[in-house]
């Protein structure tokens, strides 16, 4: 059985991976024992929701400033489309012998196709959703590189202006991820490291205003205030590359890394 | 979104379809 990665894919593979499962054990106990069913309806049902699928698909492609996944997914169309002509020629083979065996082997074929095609379909959608969180903390990552240049209070009013809007979507964005995941270990990171991000920024502009502060003052102590905001601008940064690291984790990865 | 939903509906006809196909070898086993 296939792991999936997000709560979402699992919702919606994983009763028809049970299923296909179950049909691949059932022909092959049965064999060709008894005529198969009128399957000419129920396949019809298949092709027009593929057929919804593709246009659904087509528009996502088309509205999407995503590279990746414009390059990544009218191939998993074109596969969705393949496995639904594989059902309706099984059943069209089906209806003229209820016994024909490639007929029933097609009729397998296109039902697994269908789940691999739709699997890479979803998992391609999922990669590009992954790659929008990952561009906010990279906003995020862009601003911490810039907090050891701000040096008077104007600087840094502005700083935290566009900071914590950004901070605040990551926030959002990974905490709903986390809840997302499969991957309990993943998930657990992801808390963790959003976690650790939330107790430092508040620390991290507290030491920038000490810094700016020693400045006004005459600078004596600058250095070590320097040092310390340093310190915790890379602590975040720090964090927030982890986030980055486990967001494109799938739990195929840890597997082929066990 | 509309494509997971587009999905879903795909992934419960492809269920349906299976279950019909496989009800009559049930019956044999």
């Amino acid at each position: 059985m296939p792991v999936f990665h997000t709560k979402t894919i699992e919702s919606i593979l994983e009763p028809v991976a049970q299923q296909v499962s179950k049909l691949v054990i059932l022909h092959e106990e049965a064999e060709d024992g008894i005529p198969m069913p009128d399957l000419e309806q129920p396949v019809k049902s298949v092709s027009n929701a593929v057929f919804n699928l593709v246009k659904v698909g087509r528009d996502t492609i088309n509205s999407s400033d995503d590279p990746i996944l414009r390059q990544d997914m009218p191939g998993a169309l074109v596969r969705v489309e393949r496995s639904s002509r594989l059902l309706e020629e099984a059943s069209g083979r089906l209806k003229d012998d209820p016994f024909s065996p490639p007929a029933r082997k097609l009729l397998i074929e296109g039902s697994g196709g269908i789940l691999q095609a739709t699997s890479a379909l979803l998992l391609c959608f999922d990669e590009s959703e992954v790659r929008k969180i990952i561009r906010e903390c990279h906003r995020v990552l862009d601003y911490l590189a810039v907090a050891e240049v701000i040096g008077t209070l104007d600087d840094l009013v502005q700083f935290l202006r566009d900071l914590s809007p950004c901070l605040s979507r990551v926030s959002r964005e990974v905490s709903a991820r986390e809840k997302e995941l499969t991957h309990q270990v993943h998930s657990e990171i992801l808390i963790r490291c959003l976690d650790e991000v939330k107790t430092l920024a508040p620390i991290l502009i507290c030491s920038m205003k000490i810094y700016i502060h020693i400045l006004t003052q005459g600078g004596k102590g600058a250095e070590e205030a320097a040092e310390n905001r340093n310190y915790l601008a890379q602590r975040m940064t720090d964090e927030i590359n982890e986030i980055i690291r486990v967001l494109q984790l799938t739990s195929y990865d840890e597997e082929q890394s066990d | 979104e509309m494509i997971l939903e587009a999905a879903k509906s795909i992934t419960t006809a492809t269920s349906a379809l299976i279950k019909a196909a496989s009800a009559a070898q049930r019956e044999l086993i």
